[in-house]
């Protein structure tokens, strides 16, 4: 595994982290999204269903399961916890995520490595998860006040998907390992949604000031 | 040496 590696996967376990941390500590999901939530808990389901058949190592196994149950107990505690499912800006978060879930599914069965379930529940997950940040990125444009948190939480997303960019041109270039095509567009596509955004958190993190999305 | 997924990524 090369640095680029690592250092995507541990800001990927941060973003999950910050979110955890927000709601556990604060008791608030305010400007989170819960379709998003509920994309992120579909793409790990259908991507890790190797996981108990097809061992990596060790560290691939316990990310995995991190991922599975972090993104779970996240939509759990948006949806039914008491305290924080209040601060739930339901009204707010009304992208109709569905409308995403059946094109990733029909491009998956029809572009995809091997037509096999396990093969094509992974190609429909990298699908899936290449567009998971759009109902985020519309709640934030709505709020536009975005807590410092809710803001974390999606650079780390986005700075996750870049570094494993990195991660495959490195691999590329030391390795004989080369990613599929379909993968590369979808980590492209996914970086790109990102990009916007990035440009804002780092003109208020370069000024100091509060971040906030243009109208 | 592989040209497709190795799947041993996250």
């Amino acid at each position: 595994m090369n640095i680029f590696r690592l250092a995507g996967d541990m800001t990927h376990l941060f973003s999950v982290l910050v979110l955890l941390l927000k709601i556990h500590t604060i008791k608030s999901c305010a400007g989170i999204s819960l379709k998003t939530q509920e994309l992120y808990a579909i793409v790990f389901a259908t991507r890790y269903l190797d996981i108990f058949t097809n061992h990596i190592s060790p560290y691939n196994t316990i990310m995995k399961l991190i991922f599975l149950g972090s993104s779970f107990s996240i939509v759990w505690y948006m949806r039914y916890h008491k305290i924080v499912r209040r601060s739930y800006d339901k009204d707010q978060d009304t992208f109709r995520h569905y409308i995403l879930i059946l094109p990733c599914l029909i491009l998956a069965l029809l572009i995809n490595e091997k037509f096999t379930f396990k093969e094509v529940m992974w190609t429909f997950s990298l699908y899936l998860e290449a567009v998971a940040i759009l109902p985020q990125l519309v709640l934030l444009q709505r709020t536009r006040n975005i807590d410092n948190l809710t803001g974390q939480y999606v650079f780390l997303l986005g700075a996750y998907r870049a570094l494993y960019i990195v991660n495959w041109i490195y691999r590329y270039f030391t390795e004989d390992h080369f990613v599929h095509w379909i993968t590369w567009v979808c980590g492209l596509v996914q970086t790109l949604l990102c990009a916007d955004f990035f440009y804002y958190y780092f003109q208020s993190w370069k000024n100091n000031m509060k971040l906030q999305l243009p109208a | 040496p592989t040209g497709g997924n190795l799947h041993d990524e996250l």
